[in-house]
């Protein structure tokens, strides 16, 4: 299967997203 | 207790992770490493991550002799663990100060799948000391020298160290010993 690979911008990015309680 | 499946929005990760927490108390050891070990939590999105993260003091806040662990969901952060056994661990002494930067760079590159060893990484430490701090990444099979290899070249590219940093492998059955 594909790997989820993610950069380390797009993970501090997420950490603002409204579905991070 | 099972990570809960990604919510609708999240962004799934590639593996499933539990994080961990141990703390030695001052004096006299009575109490086993495995007793020491708090399980946190397990997560399988990146916001589900940043839940548990936001919320815990960074390293550099923890006092005396504290550890965090970020380890694949089902494995446990001790040397028995079968999926230990045969493994080892890259281990890189940090001065006083930058602990917690290095920290987060090594979980992000973790759960980022950025190691592309496959399925050889099982888990990562962040030791907090009196004189330094100790960042660990796990993996299962420490004979294996080109997965070793690259994660070390990986290591020394996302952490940004200092260039007199000292990076050693460390094979758990000689830790054993």
């Amino acid at each position: 299967g594909t790997r989820i690979v993610y950069d380390r911008a797009f993970l501090l990015q997420c950490r603002n997203s409204p579905l991070t309680k | 207790t099972p990570a809960p499946p990604p919510g609708s929005g999240e962004h799934p990760i590639q593996f499933n992770y539990s994080l961990w927490f141990s703390k030695r108390t001052p004096g006299k050891q009575t109490t086993s490493y495995d007793q020491t070990l708090r399980f946190v939590g397990s997560f399988a999105s990146v916001e589900q991550f940043w839940s548990y993260y936001t919320h815990l003091s960074r390293p550099s806040e923890l006092s005396g002799h504290s550890d965090y662990h970020i380890f694949k969901e089902g494995i446990r952060p001790m040397w028995e663990d079968d999926a230990n056994k045969a493994g080892g661990k890259w281990i890189i002494r940090l001065k006083k100060g930058i602990a917690s930067r290095c920290w987060e760079n090594l979980v992000l590159a973790m759960l980022g799948e950025q190691f592309m060893v496959g399925g050889e990484v099982c888990g990562a430490v962040v030791s907090i000391r009196y004189q330094e701090d100790i960042l660990s990444l796990w993996n299962r099979t420490a004979n294996d020298h080109v997965t070793t290899s690259r994660i070390r070249d990986t290591l020394k590219r996302i952490l940004n160290l200092p260039p007199n940093t000292i990076m050693e492998y460390k094979c758990h059955t000689d830790s054993l010993k």
